[in-house]
């Protein structure tokens, strides 16, 4: 089946969404 | 990836819904009651809200631990999800409290939500201790007869905490954890 993969910078790049 | 405009609206979903939970000992209640649970989120920018608002694990007070299961598991040997598997365990010096505790907990903490082994169906969660004689992250795994699952967790982590290849961190199967006496360890694999 298929799953949601982040990558390591993507997940970091998103900390300071509002 | 910058000229694409990010939509604030939408939040990104994760493949699974994750609890935090956190441990202190009081000695007044059993183990289980000292186990509480935090928050559970399911996207990134739930995820950041909370990690972004609680104490880093070095601030921790010792005999503390932080614990990111997937929902419904909880962070002890007897839940069912655990109860077959083990823990990759990863044993820090003192010294590393201040340079790499909050790192490899974060970094594991973005391969967990991330989905980042191949293997993550096998992946129950984590567990930061914070103790005195040395802290110890665990990654913890739901069927310790699975191998080749159980070494590509190990190496993936291996290689996503650059850890040097002359250090070897071991598989502890719950069960030995559970029956052992002394101090050492037994480790089913090694990477």
């Amino acid at each position: 089946g298929t799953k949601i993969v982040y990558e390591r910078n993507f997940l970091l790049n998103l900390r300071n969404s509002p | 990836n910058e000229n694409i405009s990010m939509d604030y609206s939408i939040k990104h979903p994760l493949q699974n819904c994750w609890t935090l939970w956190y441990y202190e000992n009081d000695r007044n209640q059993s183990w289980e009651k000292n186990q509480r649970e935090i928050a559970s989120f399911e996207t990134i920018e739930d995820f950041w809200s909370l990690y972004n608002h609680i104490k880093p694990a070095s601030d921790l007070k010792q005999g503390t631990d932080y614990s990111l299961f997937k929902k419904g598991i909880r962070p002890m040997w007897e839940d069912d999800a655990n109860k077959r598997g083990g823990r990759w365990l990863i044993s820090l010096e003192k010294k590393q409290r201040n340079n790499d505790l909050d790192r490899y907990w974060l970094d594991i903490i973005l391969c967990l939500i991330g989905e980042a082994f191949d293997n993550s169906e096998d992946i129950c969660g984590a567990v930061v201790n914070i103790r005195y004689k040395g802290d110890k992250i665990g990654v913890w795994t739901a069927d310790a007869t699975k191998g080749a699952a159980v070494m590509e967790i190990g190496k993936k982590l291996k290689d996503r905490l650059h850890i040097p290849p002359r250090v070897t961190i071991g598989y502890e199967i719950h069960k030995d954890t559970m029956d052992k006496t002394g101090s050492s360890s037994r480790y089913s694999y090694n990477v």
